[in-house]
């Protein structure tokens, strides 16, 4: 997925998530040049996957919009409007959910700065099979406590890419993920 | 005190004595003796403090002839002409309210002085309010590729809106990165007005096309690639959300896009990367002559331009959406994925329409969190919150002890997503989703989570397949 994060100077923030699905989409290339998205591989069907169990909330139909994890994420203070926003979102499917579940807590709880926030190491629970994921940042030792409690421990070298701003009163503060090579982030 | 709430004729004489109101003095009734009485006492105190007036100045009449004279000594010329016999007991003001202003030339400089000072107050008031910002805010623009984060900034520098900021690096990200995005596409966004505490979201995902069927997907996916494409709802959304937030013309905003596939960029390392991995897929001879030309990926840093991409852009902005949901390009769009064994039809193209939708939303730790609504994952992140939250997380535990918790929170999330899908074809999945944001059900959760071992998902929910790469 595709990610655009924008706090202005007009006290708008906004965060867009856009996605062809997979890479390059379905791969249809109209003559004029368009890539065409593959998103009915986004909904679940009986016999789609062997040994699946499809969401029977989530079959196809018609005119419906399938389950996805683009999740364009703010945040605001519960009250009044002076404290911290921030804006977020993530990319690679699912493990956006874990993505920004974890920067979130490591700004709003743990009260890191958004940097070091985006550069911890995170892990993701994989469901089948029944994995813990965890990317080249997090370290040894964490990866041992976590053997200690019974969680089988895979290293990846990505997991997810999250993109965000921050703005705490007047500073306004955006940054980008530092797996990432090409993103950047440009701060006023 | 006394004097403060009945003003004694002796009180008020020394408050006359000031320079600014002598004036009423001259035309102050004759005081009876009898009245001085009750304040002798203040009246000798005062005139111990006082050094200009005399003993003389008791009397009434005597007092306005002498301070008469005293206000006047730059008059000398006309005090020859102002004898005794000129002053008279009057019972009305003799100086009439029409032209206090030429008597006293104080009055009128305050008076000058604080109708200005309240006229410059009210301007800057309404230039704060009402005027261009004489000084440029804050702000910042995040995204994926350097050369879109710089599109999007440009169009702050240009006074546009953070929505047209917005859209701009959202297209571009389409040109630059054609693997993740595209107007062949579609996607959400939320956008909150920090003001009126407005949140909107806008959802432009693709929709599944009118005459699909799950039957039609019992084949092999590979020889019909056309059965994957969805209804794509890109320019359809990014333009609602101009006409709900833009400030520059959309025209204008297009072109700005269009200059960047028209101009060229470098190949990102991602894109290479991605384009190596397309290498080794059976993709179309259209995609190999544009993305692989003599059969080999270009290398990062290699210039490219989208001269196609740019027409395309540039006709939307003069024509606006319309050329791509009812013109030209949606016959090309439907004959090119049924060509590839899709049932995409022009009417689908016709009715696509963005949804508007009110955010999902939780209170975590004194912050309000906004995502988007099912059918999309983003109440998954409030329920993992909203389980996490009773851990009381702060910056005095160490994050090791906190990384379990994620773990099982996560995944409790994940399980619960797995379950959604979309509420406007399914009344039940609003019941999922309000569990899922319930604070009392996340508890229930959190009671079962192991501080000392692990569990899989099915411990704590039902759970269905993620579809992978969903989103």
């Amino acid at each position: 997925a595709a990610q655009v994060v924008v706090m202005g100077p007009d006290d708008v923030i906004v965060s867009v998530m856009s996605s062809l699905n997979k890479p390059f989409g379905s791969g249809i290339l109209t003559p004029s040049g368009i890539l065409l998205n593959s998103q009915i591989l986004d909904f679940s069907w009986p016999n789609k996957t062997e040994g699946t169990t499809p969401n029977p909330h989530n079959r196809l139909q018609p005119g419906k919009r399938p389950l996805s994890f683009l999740m364009p994420t703010v945040v605001r203070p519960a009250v009044g409007l002076c404290g911290t926003y921030v804006a977020t979102g993530s990319s690679n499917g699912e493990k956006a959910l874990s993505g920004i579940t974890q920067v979130l807590l490591n700004v709003l709880s743990s009260r890191k700065n958004m940097s070091d926030s985006l550069a911890y190491g995170r892990l993701h629970p994989q469901l089948e099979p029944n994995t813990l994921l965890v990317d080249s940042e997090f370290l040894d030792e964490d990866i041992k406590f976590l053997q200690s409690k019974g969680h089988k421990v895979e290293r990846k070298e990505l997991l997810s890419l999250v993109e965000s701003t921050r703005r705490n009163n007047d500073v306004i503060i955006g940054v980008k993920d530092p797996r990432s090579a090409d993103a950047l982030a440009l701060n006023i | 005190l006394v004097a403060d709430k009945e003003p004694s004729p002796e009180t008020t004489l020394g408050s006359a004595y000031s320079p600014v109101d002598y004036m009423s003095i001259t035309s102050f009734p004759k005081l009876p003796e009898d009245d001085v009485l009750p304040g002798e006492n203040a009246m000798k105190s005062r005139k111990e403090d006082d050094n200009v007036l005399s003993e003389q100045d008791t009397d009434p009449d005597l007092f306005l002839k002498s301070a008469r004279l005293q206000r006047l000594p730059s008059s000398a010329s006309d005090l020859a002409t102002h004898e005794d016999g000129t002053f008279r007991e009057t019972t009305t003001d003799p100086f009439t309210q029409e032209c206090a202003c030429q008597r006293d030339g104080l009055t009128v400089i305050i008076t000058a002085c604080l109708t200005f000072a309240t006229g410059v107050t009210i301007a800057l008031i309404v230039q704060i309010y009402c005027g261009d910002p004489q000084v440029f805010n804050q702000g910042a623009v995040v995204t994926d590729v350097a050369q879109c984060t710089s599109l999007g900034f440009g169009v702050l520098e240009k006074q546009g809106s953070s929505v047209d900021a917005a859209i701009a690096a959202a297209l571009c990200l389409g040109i630059v990165h054609p693997h993740t995005s595209g107007i062949g596409g579609g996607g959400v966004m939320l956008v909150h007005e920090i003001r009126k505490n407005d949140t909107r979201v806008i959802d432009f995902r693709e929709t599944a096309p009118s005459v699909i069927t799950e039957d039609m997907l019992q084949t092999t996916l590979d020889a019909k690639p056309g059965l994957l494409v969805g209804v794509p709802g890109m320019l359809s959304g990014l333009n609602q959300a101009h006409q709900l937030y833009g400030r520059l013309p959309w025209k204008d905003v297009i072109t700005m896009v269009a200059d960047v596939a028209r101009n060229g960029f470098n190949v990102t390392h991602e894109l290479a990367q991605a384009l190596a991995d397309a290498k080794n897929q059976n993709m179309s001879k259209a995609f190999e002559d544009l993305f692989l030309p003599n059969g080999q990926a270009p290398l990062s840093g290699v210039f490219s331009r989208r001269m196609d991409l740019a027409i395309i852009l540039d006709a939307v902005a003069v024509k606006g959406i319309s050329e791509f949901y009812s013109g030209n390009l949606t016959q090309e769009i439907v004959a090119a994925v049924q060509e590839k064994g899709g049932v995409l039809t022009e009417e689908d193209l016709n009715k696509y329409s963005t949804v508007l939708r009110k955010p999902a939303e939780i209170n975590y730790q004194g912050h309000h969190v906004m995502a988007p609504p099912a059918p999309h994952a983003g109440i998954a992140l409030l329920t993992a919150l909203n389980i996490l939250e009773g851990y009381n997380i702060t910056n005095q535990l160490s994050r090791q002890s906190t990384f379990h918790w994620i773990a099982e929170s996560v995944k409790i999330a994940l399980a619960m997503a797995s379950e959604i899908g979309d509420p406007m074809f399914d009344t039940s999945v609003s019941e999922i989703v309000a569990k899922m944001l319930s604070k009392p059900h996340a508890s229930q959760f959190r009671q079962m989570i192991d501080d000392s071992q692990t569990f899989s998902a099915d411990h704590y929910t039902q759970t269905f397949t993620l579809e992978k790469g969903a989103g």
